[in-house]
């Protein structure tokens, strides 16, 4: 049992359960901090947790950070765990962020799709997707960033429940999803949403849907441009950013593009590194130098949210 | 439990317009049961495929009638999980 934040070990993949447990060590060690909320149960009956980072105030301007969505993609959530200590650690010795989290929240949610988690560690590590029933199919599970309430069932996603980009019967037909979209419209104060997936090394920002420029795009391609300079002077590792339809391909019923209509500007997606040998295999030993390097990214948007706000 | 025994992952950095094409009808050839961990987009990015043991013949074959070049990632995918499921128990423990 790894039985405090102190011995746990942050360079090993982890097991839901563990991970689950680490939240409660997190909180216990940081109680003025940090809580855990459960928004929801999933498909088969597991607990979604967030983990909330506030000094205090009531649905203060808010940044909502997710790892996971997307199963096979282990380095996502391990980096998740990574930067969850991070800033719990952080908040007091770094000037921005302690000044960041004395006017604003930060919810995290470090297993989105934990049935998918679960599943790639019980059989099937190259699982992808939920493990909702598809009634009339033999196949089983959606694509829960097909699923979202953005063009749904558009281009860039299947109708065919056998694939890996299956977008689902209906939008927000997935719990796993309308679970995160009930607690973002309910809080109504996000201002910046960021999900994180593996791998290929990209910063994108909406649309996925569309190859049209949204009303933002020059800001968030700055903005985007600059938190990957930060990335890539820790290690070299080398990103691209730009539109999710510019830079990858067309893909309907995604969250950033969701999230954005609803008004959250700062929306972004990123591909953690895998440099090219080990796809959804990286080793644990570079689940750290990716948080790490992450990090730096993701702090230049969280600050710049800070004080850019709308 | 799924095994992945003598699965490959092999890697195409591709080259033009008709190869994306040519990569994009293999995503369709179902029986072959492919996955993409990167898909056929464009020249920038790279495709890569998990390809199951049972079509690495007929995979491989197809490319090279179309003249697409490709490099194998992961030779044998199931050494790769076995090591970090080894990996997990050990730091389990």
């Amino acid at each position: 049992m790894e039985r405090s934040t102190r011995s746990f070990n942050f360079g090993a993949y982890h097991r839901l359960e563990t991970i689950y447990s680490w939240m409660d060590s997190l909180v216990a060690q940081y109680p003025k901090l940090v809580s855990k909320q459960e928004i929801g149960k999933s498909y088969e009956n597991r607990s979604m947790y967030v983990l909330k980072f506030s000094t205090g105030g009531n649905k203060r301007p808010a940044i909502w950070i997710d790892t996971g969505i997307h199963s096979r993609e282990w380095v996502s959530p391990a980096t998740g765990v990574w930067t969850a200590n991070k800033i719990a650690s952080d908040y007091g010795r770094d000037a921005s962020l302690t000044s960041l989290l004395d006017s604003m929240d930060i919810y995290m949610m470090l297993l989105t799709n934990p049935d998918g988690y679960a599943y790639t560690h019980s059989n099937d590590r190259m699982w992808r997707k939920t493990r909702s029933r598809n009634p009339g199919s033999m196949c089983r599970g959606v694509d829960p960033n097909r699923n979202w309430n953005a063009q749904f069932g558009g281009p860039g996603a299947s109708r065919n429940p056998c694939s890996d980009s299956y977008h689902g019967p209906s939008a927000h037909s997935e719990i796993e999803v309308k679970n995160v979209v009930d607690f973002i419209l309910s809080h109504g104060n996000f201002k910046s949403f960021i999900s994180v997936h593996a791998y290929s090394q990209l910063l994108m920002y909406p649309y996925g849907y569309s190859c049209s420029a949204v009303p933002d795009a020059r800001e968030l391609d700055t903005v985007g441009r600059a938190a990957v300079q930060k990335l890539t002077s820790l290690y070299g590792t080398r990103y691209k950013v730009g539109s999710i339809c510019k830079i990858i391909y067309q893909a309907s019923g995604g969250s950033i593009d969701w999230s954005y209509n609803q008004g959250i500007k700062y929306s972004f997606a990123f591909e953690l590194r895998d440099t090219g040998r080990y796809g959804f295999i990286l080793p644990a030993n570079q689940i750290i130098p990716t948080a790490t390097e992450t990090w730096l990214a993701l702090k230049h948007i969280m600050e710049y949210v800070h004080k850019n706000s709308y | 439990e799924r095994l992945f025994v003598g699965d490959q992952v092999i890697r195409i950095n591709v080259e033009s317009e008709e190869q994306i094409q040519a990569l994009q009808a293999l995503e369709s050839q179902e029986e072959w049961k492919l996955d993409f961990w990167l898909h056929p987009v464009s020249a920038d990015l790279p495709v890569d495929i998990r390809v199951p043991r049972s079509s690495l013949d007929s995979v491989t074959e197809y490319l090279q009638a179309h003249g697409i070049p490709f490099s194998v990632m992961i030779d044998n995918l199931q050494e790769l999980l076995d090591q970090e499921r080894a990996e997990m128990v050990q730091n389990q423990r």
